[in-house]
Formats: C-alpha cells, sequence, structure tokens
C-alpha cells in the first residue's frame, strides 16, 4: 500500500 | 482515472460554476460565506503548488488552474465588485479557530516533512472543515437561498465521490492515502445534516429551510 508524494488527484 | 474521480471533480466544477453563477445573475452573494471562500483559495493554492514543480497530465494542470482561478474569481466577486452585498454580520465563524489548529496537524501529521508536503497536508485538511462558516451562517439565518443548496450539493458530493474512487483505487491498484481518506471522510459526515434537508426539502421543490 502506498500514498504517493505525487499528487494526481485534485 | 474512474468513473467515481471523474464525476467527483465534475461535480466539484459544477459547484464552483454554480456558485459564481448565481453571485453574478443575482448581482449578490448575500447568503455565501466569505470565510468559506477564503478558505476554499488557500486550500487551492496550498494543494496546487505542484504545478509548478511536477506535470502529471494536461487534464490534472487544466483543473488545477480552474479551480485556483475561479477561488481568487469568487473572492473579487465577493470582496470587491458586489462587495455591497455581501452577508458580514451573519459570517461570524472564526477562522483561526479552523486554520490554527490545521495548520498545526500538517506540521504534525504528513507523509513527509517537506514543505510542498506540508502545504498539501494542510490543504486537505482544511478543505475537511472549510465549509463550516458556510454551514454555520446557514444555521444562523435559518435558511438558504435555492442557487446555494444547489452549490452546497454538488461541492459535498463532490468529497463523497472521492471515497468511492479511493475504495476503487484500493481494490484495483493497490493506492491507499491515509490522510486524504480521513480527511475526505470527515468533510463528507460534515455535510450530512444539510444532504438530508436538502433531499427531503430542495427535491420536494421547497426552499431550504432549517427546523426551528
Amino acid at each position: 500500500l502506498r500514498a504517493s508524494l505525487i499528487k494526481d488527484e485534485l | 482515472m474512474n468513473v467515481f474521480r471523474l464525476t467527483g471533480d465534475i461535480a466539484h466544477l459544477l459547484a464552483i460554476i454554480l456558485l459564481l453563477m448565481k453571485i453574478w445573475k443575482t448581482r449578490s452573494c448575500a447568503g455565501v460565506s466569505g470565510k468559506s471562500q477564503m478558505m476554499f483559495a488557500l486550500v487551492f493554492t496550498t494543494r496546487y503548488l505542484d504545478l509548478i514543480t511536477n506535470f502529471i497530465s494536461l487534464y490534472n494542470t487544466t483543473m488545477k488552474m480552474i479551480f485556483i482561478a475561479s477561488s481568487y474569481g469568487t473572492l473579487y466577486l465577493m470582496f470587491l465588485k458586489f462587495r455591497a452585498t455581501y452577508d458580514s454580520n451573519h459570517d461570524t465563524f472564526r477562522m483561526e479557530f479552523l486554520v490554527v489548529p490545521v495548520a498545526g496537524l500538517s506540521f504534525l501529521v504528513n507523509h513527509d516533512f517537506s514543505p510542498l508536503e506540508i502545504l498539501w497536508t494542510f490543504s486537505i485538511y482544511l478543505e475537511s472543515v472549510a465549509i463550516l462558516p458556510q454551514l454555520f451562517m446557514i444555521s444562523k439565518t435559518g435558511e438558504a437561498e435555492t442557487i446555494t443548496s444547489h452549490y452546497l450539493f454538488a461541492l459535498g458530493s463532490y468529497r463523497a465521490l472521492y471515497i468511492l474512487n479511493w475504495v476503487y483505487r484500493f481494490y484495483f491498484e493497490g493506492f491507499f492515502d491515509l490522510i486524504a481518506v480521513v480527511a475526505g471522510c470527515v468533510q463528507t459526515v460534515l455535510y450530512c445534516d444539510f444532504f438530508y434537508l436538502y433531499i427531503t426539502k430542495v427535491w420536494k421543490g421547497k426552499k431550504l429551510t432549517l427546523p426551528a
């Protein structure tokens, strides 16, 4: 499970 | 991109357009909380700083720019062009009660202790509570114009749809962002009382009024 530091959501 | 995220983004965009249209057509921002709108402008500004550092997609960049521009457009209409119609007597929620604890929390609970990530976290936390001055204003006046209630319904639906998007992404992409999910759930819960009133009143053609 990962929370990305690159934010693709708005 | 999945259908929940897309419809969520469309609901968000629709909410912003509804609010701008309401103010523009009625030449009035009566019943709209300037404090909520100031916090939304702060939310978009602190969240979308990655416009400068990362390119994700044309869709992502375009939407971010629309959200930032429209939030400042709303502030311009409220505090400059139609300033005389701003109902400041009823907009009495204290912003510092939200901004200060949220700023503190974003320093303590984040994915990475770096400036951009802390600002992103701050914006996620602030967004979850930024509607409170607006809801407080409605509870003070006891009513909302129908167009304002449509705006709030679209704005609240957006994060609820994002929750479905996170469930989808958890199962199909292994993606899970605890900060966004918890804040998104808090945000959606804050709207529940309003959703109930909206469905039971506005959908039946009545104006949104609070029970005495």
